[in-house]
């Protein structure tokens, strides 16, 4: 595994986009997901469509009645792949623009198809397992607990205390082996997490936050996608 | 760290009090200043603006309150940098709005990812 590691470096990461007052997190995590692995398969980057999920993408979870992806509601990245599966893939964004609200139909067009998902799989709380996936199969979708991004600006995040009950998806782009902290006089291996809040907060909408011990939950949900090698019709 | 940790139960932290001088009540102006100060650059840096005086003034008290929560974050997560952003006249509900992840029972049929080597 390289020390650092960075997909921004090698142009598999679209602009920071920003949902707005909108809890459509979920579908910026799995658009900016599939925006890598869509790269990866076919060296083509193109931002996708987080809108075309919050109008059209009310997969359920399995396991648990009820917990469905619910536009500005919620929802998850897993469910979100189960359903760019089965509906063909997801639009370029300019196709289909985000809104920032979850009133409008669904107005997905099968012919505009930009990328699609192959597979998706889960990967456990392992940090090497989580780095590796992510050099392999490109930036992953992640959940954390957002307690603190609501104050940082900026260093890397390394809360004393931090639940673990996520509630907030993003996208891992990257990790590096030491951030010089002034404060602590310290290195921290940290994360480099993409964000959907405008590039107007945290380090130009990117987050850093510790590795090693699960901090804020962000090694507890991860999960990767590949993508089938189509051109964006 | 109890005491600063209480925060995240709700409770107002049991910080202990500053012992009362006769120059406190110049530091609270101060403080008041300082939060005003604070809140004039937030709204010409995000461009906020509000409809009503009375909107205005519950914004100034929950910018406050976060001023207070960016001290605490910053005690307890010195290795970053926290202080007043785009968010800092929501109240945590309010800032919910801004995420959106439901809870996760892993999907039985979530394919797990392979164990990749990470040697070499």
């Amino acid at each position: 595994l390289p020390t650092d590691f960075d997909w921004r470096d090698h142009g598999a990461v679209t602009e920071v986009k920003d949902q707005g007052s909108c809890g459509s997190c979920w579908s910026f995590s799995t658009a900016g997901a599939l925006e890598g692995a869509h790269y990866l398969a076919t060296g083509e980057l193109v931002s996708l469509s987080e809108q075309q999920l919050v109008d059209c993408d009310h997969e359920c979870d399995p396991q648990e009645y009820g917990a469905c992806d619910s536009g500005c509601n919620g929802g998850l990245m897993t469910t979100a792949f189960e359903y760019t599966l089965k509906a063909g893939g997801l639009q370029r964004e300019v196709d289909y623009p985000y809104t920032g609200t979850d009133r409008g139909t669904c107005k997905f067009d099968k012919t505009k198809i930009a990328a699609s998902v192959s597979n998706f799989s889960v990967i456990g709380v392992d940090e090497d397992q989580i780095a590796a996936n992510l050099v392999k199969h490109g930036p992953l979708a992640i959940g954390i607990n957002a307690i603190f991004m609501q104050t940082y600006m900026k260093g890397v995040s390394c809360p004393y205390i931090c639940g673990k009950n996520l509630d907030h998806g993003v996208v891992l782009v990257g990790y590096g082996a030491a951030g010089y902290a002034p404060i602590r006089f310290k290195d921290k291996p940290f994360w480099i997490i993409k964000n959907s809040w405008g590039a107007n907060w945290g380090e130009e909408g990117y987050y850093r936050i510790c590795r090693g011990r699960n901090v804020c939950g962000v090694d507890s949900m991860v999960s990767s996608v590949a993508a089938l090698n189509i051109k964006s019709q | 760290l109890s005491a600063v940790a209480s925060d995240f139960i709700g409770e107002e932290d049991p910080l202990i009090r500053q012992v009362v001088s006769d120059d406190a009540a110049d530091d609270t102006d101060d403080h008041l200043l300082n939060a005003e100060h604070h809140f004039t650059l937030f709204k010409s840096k995000f461009g906020k603006t509000y409809a009503t005086q009375e909107e205005h003034d519950y914004r100034l008290g929950v910018f406050k309150t976060n001023l207070r929560r960016a001290k605490r974050h910053q005690l307890l997560d010195p290795t970053a940098e926290h202080g007043v952003t785009k968010f800092s006249d929501l109240t945590p509900s309010e800032f919910g709005q801004y995420l959106g992840l439901k809870k996760l029972k892993l999907p039985a049929d979530a394919q797990k990812a392979p164990i990749l080597p990470t040697n070499d």
